[in-house]
């Protein structure tokens, strides 16, 4: 589990 | 990936398209907020400067530079190949009243305090408040091209059908992101008034979209 920012996301 | 999100970057596509290509056929940037267009050339700059430091996919990194390409190239033809038709004196949005909190913001409430990070969640803020010069604009003219409001509509799509995805990626992955989450749902709660006279409006009315 994460909360953290996902930078493949556009 | 799926498919919402894959929709959602389609539609943004396709919003930056239209814009583009309704000012390089018409010759004319009237009724656009180039203010509002400066803004996502900055959330785009901001987010993007991950393109420097890591690879994620040829996709991701594709459609960054497209977005950033045709950001750049639609402030280009408003500021300055059709800067005659740009209607500045009805494009009085104060940007500063939205840049001053949202850099704020972006320094109190982010994953990590670095540079990076920063500026992307500034990007994020940033993002969900970058249309309100546009909507300002349409407000006080009273009125929007038909193709200014198709714009709009898959401009709003985008973000809508990113939460659909955020939803999706919670129950198949565990994965949450609450800036974006949050920033993004506030971002849609913007065009909902939009998406109401849009529905009403422009798609069972004619051309135009005027405001009661």
């Amino acid at each position: 589990e994460t909360t953290k920012t996902d930078k493949d996301e556009l | 990936m799926n498919v919402f999100r894959l929709a959602g970057d389609v539609s943004h596509l396709v919003a930056i398209i239209i814009l583009l290509l309704k000012i390089w056929r018409s010759k004319s940037c009237a009724g656009i907020s180039g203010k509002s267009q400066v803004l996502f050339a900055l959330v785009f700059t901001t987010r993007y400067l991950d393109l420097f430091t890591v690879f994620i996919s040829v996709y991701n990194t594709v459609m960054k530079v497209v977005f950033l390409a045709l950001s750049y190239a639609t402030v280009y033809l408003i500021y300055m190949r059709f800067r005659n038709s740009y209607n500045s004196e009805n494009d009085t949005f104060r940007v500063e009243f939205l840049l001053v909190p949202v850099i704020g913001l972006s320094f109190l409430e982010n994953y990590a305090f670095t540079p990076l990070e920063i500026l992307w969640t500034f990007s994020i803020f940033l993002e969900a408040v970058a249309i309100m010069p546009q909507l300002f604009m349409i407000t006080k003219t009273g009125e929007a091209e038909s193709i200014t409001t198709h714009y709009l509509f898959f401009l709003g799509l985008y973000r809508a059908l990113y939460i659909a995805n955020w939803v999706w990626r919670y129950h198949t992955e565990s994965f949450y992101d609450l800036i974006a989450i949050v920033s993004g749902v506030v971002q849609t709660i913007f065009f909902c008034d939009f998406f109401y006279l849009y529905f009403t409006r422009v798609l069972r009315g004619r051309g135009k979209m005027t405001l009661p």
